[in-house]
């Protein structure tokens, strides 16, 4: 199974 | 004061129509330099959604200081219900503004129709995003990959994307089958956004959740084509390119658990 991970995992906060 | 006058309501009904299921509440931030730009991130931080509509894409644009206009895009969507696809569409917005002023004017008759959009303050976190280099790039109509999304849907609800030099793949594997589709690269010289470019450093397989493709795909009446830059382990930028600006949505992918 592949699981979803986060956009945030990748991008920072400004 | 913003003031901006788009030749046809149908840009802005299609853009509110592409992003209004992912985002609910979204800023739009409006300059003289930069038209309109709105970021915005799904609850579940999945698919983010970069809009820029320059202020090539108005008619007539003016804004004597940089705005903010917090919006509901369900409010949005149904005030822009209210006007046919042709008509002019002006938005009108004060300095410090508490409400969006919407206006229709159909082109044959006299007809001119006024609605008020109340904004709202909204929070939202602002990511940096910087321009990545990708591993492969693919260019293909917006409605072929459309199709794909849907139809591979009914399969799983994962997508498998593979890219070589010579194809692209999409893979689907369910409870009742797997199915896949292979797309090779070719110009068509007579309908030049029917052809399928590939371009590759190097070749790329990566799965995202079927319902996020599904989302993005509803911006397929922006644009004839669309643009999808993947990077190994790394998000995924499908670009709907407006007839000045872009919208882009960056989607994470599903990883091995």
């Amino acid at each position: 199974t592949k699981k979803q991970v986060s956009l945030m995992s990748f991008f920072g906060k400004k | 004061m913003l003031e901006g006058k788009f030749e046809e309501a149908s840009l802005l009904k299609k853009v509110i129509e592409s992003i209004k299921d992912s985002v609910k509440l979204c800023n739009f931030n409006c300059s003289q330099s930069k038209g309109i730009t709105v970021q915005a991130i799904d609850d579940s931080r999945v698919l983010l959604i970069a809009l820029k509509i320059d202020s090539g894409s108005f008619q007539e644009f003016r804004c004597d200081r940089d705005l903010v206009l917090g919006l509901d895009l369900e409010s949005l969507s149904k005030i822009l219900k209210q006007g046919n696809n042709e008509d002019y569409l002006t938005i009108i917005a004060e300095d410090s503004p508490d409400s969006l002023l919407v206006v229709f004017e159909d082109k044959k008759k006299d007809r001119i129709s006024e609605f008020s959009l109340k904004l709202m303050d909204i929070d939202s976190d602002v990511l940096t995003i910087d321009d990545m280099e990708h591993d492969c790039s693919i260019t293909m109509p917006a409605y072929e990959f459309a199709k794909i999304a849907r139809d591979m849907k009914t399969l799983s609800e994962s997508l498998q994307i593979i890219i070589t030099k010579d194809s692209v793949k999409f893979n689907a594997e369910g409870q009742i089958g797997s199915g896949s589709i292979i797309l090779k690269p070719h110009t068509d010289m007579e309908k030049p956004d029917e052809s399928i470019k590939i371009e590759l450093n190097q070749p790329v397989v990566l799965t995202f959740g079927a319902k996020y493709l599904n989302d993005i795909v509803k911006a397929t009446a922006l644009s004839s084509t669309v643009t999808i830059k993947l990077t190994d382990k790394a998000p995924a930028l499908f670009e709907y390119r407006l007839p000045s600006g872009y919208l882009r949505y960056y989607l994470a992918p599903k990883f091995d658990d």
